[in-house]
């Protein structure tokens, strides 16, 4: 890394002039996820100017081109390069126009290398892990995928810090919460297969209904970008899970935190008024999720990825004796759990009765 | 006119690894030496001798990097990973 770094977190950009192999459009959509890539881990927001002098100056051009001190090599060998933070030609950004670029897998995929080059932009110097981003020599990676190795991702952070919503900020060394105390209870709760996870705070715990093993670890060593202080979660029918902060979503598929995300709520169907959501499942059988806030949940069918009408609808009138609000709930065997505090429901759909009420920890074998 | 295919290869290849390490594994910069430091080897010679480390040890240095046999000689499998298209930016020293 080259410390310090930028000194701010809001740093601009400019497009100085296009590729011709590719539309302005998706150049510059290139151009902005492959920022997106970075301020989805840090707290640095990017914005693009049309005009002037940016901190981050992008620009096609081919063997010995402006001002600039590096030459270019006609096709193959060097595809672009980029300069560390700093005043005139730090941060800036130059591509060779003399490599085919592409929006795909063809040629050279125009975000991966902006996203590569941008990690120098930022401070970042080469890294020898064959996983990383930052990795010298060009790999097409699914775009699916996001595109950063933990290697990329503690990088970057030793030089700006995490993410810095306000909501994530807690005290530097919160005390981990003890999964058997007497009054536990969970944030949000989700299947993943087999498993059944259970997240407080910055940590998960890892329950395998036929095992008697609990494991607890950092949300953030499976999905180093998801916020800590997950509110909600939920398995699909696609074998993804669905993370619910504030009003913005995450899509993880194994340890793949999907490119795009988060997102926010509203992409689902939510009105602007809805600000978040305190528990969500998918009932396997019918594949219909129920969004639980406050004392009323929306339901939303997975098939044609839309909401129901008629929603929201009063929770207790559906699940009768699910009279309190919902901090967390997940469906095993055809039955749905229901967490508040330190209480759990069990409750049958079929017959829409409470069959029992537990401890919140009885899954961890305590 | 007599081809030497060889000879043209050898060539070539001798080119590619001496551009590829003058990119990407110039000598690191360090302040304390600006380029130039005493011959302690020899008391008597009391000269200078440049900093400039041999294509031997950059090839090294390369090699450690991308995680191949540190031969220090460019072998197939230096060379294959040099052909490959890539960042400008250099591997060590220079980028700071």
């Amino acid at each position: 890394v080259t410390l310090p770094g930028w000194k701010r977190n809001n740093l601009t950009y400019r497009i100085v002039n296009h590729t011709p192999d590719m539309s302005k459009k998706d150049v510059d959509k290139a151009v902005e996820k492959a920022f997106e890539v970075w301020s989805s881990v840090t707290p640095l927001v990017f914005s693009r100017i049309h005009e002037g002098i940016a901190d981050i100056m992008i620009a096609f051009g081919t063997k010995a081109h402006g001002h600039c001190p590096r030459y270019f090599d006609g096709p193959l060998g060097i595809l672009a390069h980029a300069f560390p933070p700093g005043i005139g030609f730090g941060g800036d950004v130059h591509f060779d126009e003399d490599e085919d670029w592409t929006a795909g897998s063809a040629g050279f995929n125009l975000f991966l290398v902006a996203a590569h080059e941008f990690g120098h932009a930022l401070g970042l110097s080469h890294s020898n892990d064959q996983r990383a981003l930052m990795f010298p020599n060009y790999a097409y990676v699914s775009l699916s995928e996001f595109p950063l190795s933990p290697d990329d991702i503690s990088g970057i952070q030793s030089i700006y810090g995490s993410p810095s919503n306000a909501p994530d900020k807690r005290p530097p060394t919160p005390a981990s919460p003890k999964a058997c105390g007497s009054h536990m209870s969970f944030n949000a709760i989700t299947t993943l297969r087999r498993e059944v996870i259970f997240l407080k705070g910055r940590h998960l715990w890892r329950v395998y209904p036929d095992n008697l093993g609990v494991e607890r670890e950092l949300i953030s060593t499976f999905w180093p970008t998801v916020s800590p202080g997950i509110e909600a979660a939920y398995e699909n029918n696609k074998d993804q899970i669905l993370f619910f902060k504030g009003n913005r979503f995450w899509v993880v598929s194994g340890y793949r935190v999907l490119l795009g995300y988060p997102k926010s709520i509203n992409t689902l169907g939510f009105p602007k008024g809805v600000k978040k959501i305190d528990a969500a499942v998918c009932n396997k059988n019918t594949g219909k999720t129920d969004f639980f806030i406050g004392d009323k949940y929306w339901r939303f069918d997975e098939n044609s990825q839309s909401m129901e009408k008629g929603y929201p609808r009063q929770t207790v009138k559906d699940f009768p004796g699910i009279n309190q609000k919902v901090d967390a709930v997940f469906q095993q065997k055809g039955l749905f759990y229901f967490f508040h505090g330190s209480k759990q429901w069990e409750f049958d759909p079929t017959t829409k009765k409470v069959i029992r009420e537990i401890k919140s920890n009885s899954w961890f074998n305590c | 006119v007599p081809v030497h295919p060889e000879n043209d290869s050898q060539e070539d290849n001798a080119k590619l690894v001496q551009d590829y390490l003058n990119k990407f594994y110039a000598v690191e910069s360090d302040p304390n030496q600006l380029g130039l430091k005493i011959n302690v080897s020899d008391p008597k010679k009391l000269g200078w001798k440049t900093n400039a480390e041999s294509t031997t040890q950059k090839l090294q240095k390369m090699q450690q990097f991308f995680g191949l046999k540190v031969t220090g000689k460019p072998d197939t499998e230096t060379l294959e990973m040099m052909k490959k298209p890539r960042c400008g930016v250099p591997d060590v020293g220079l980028y700071g």
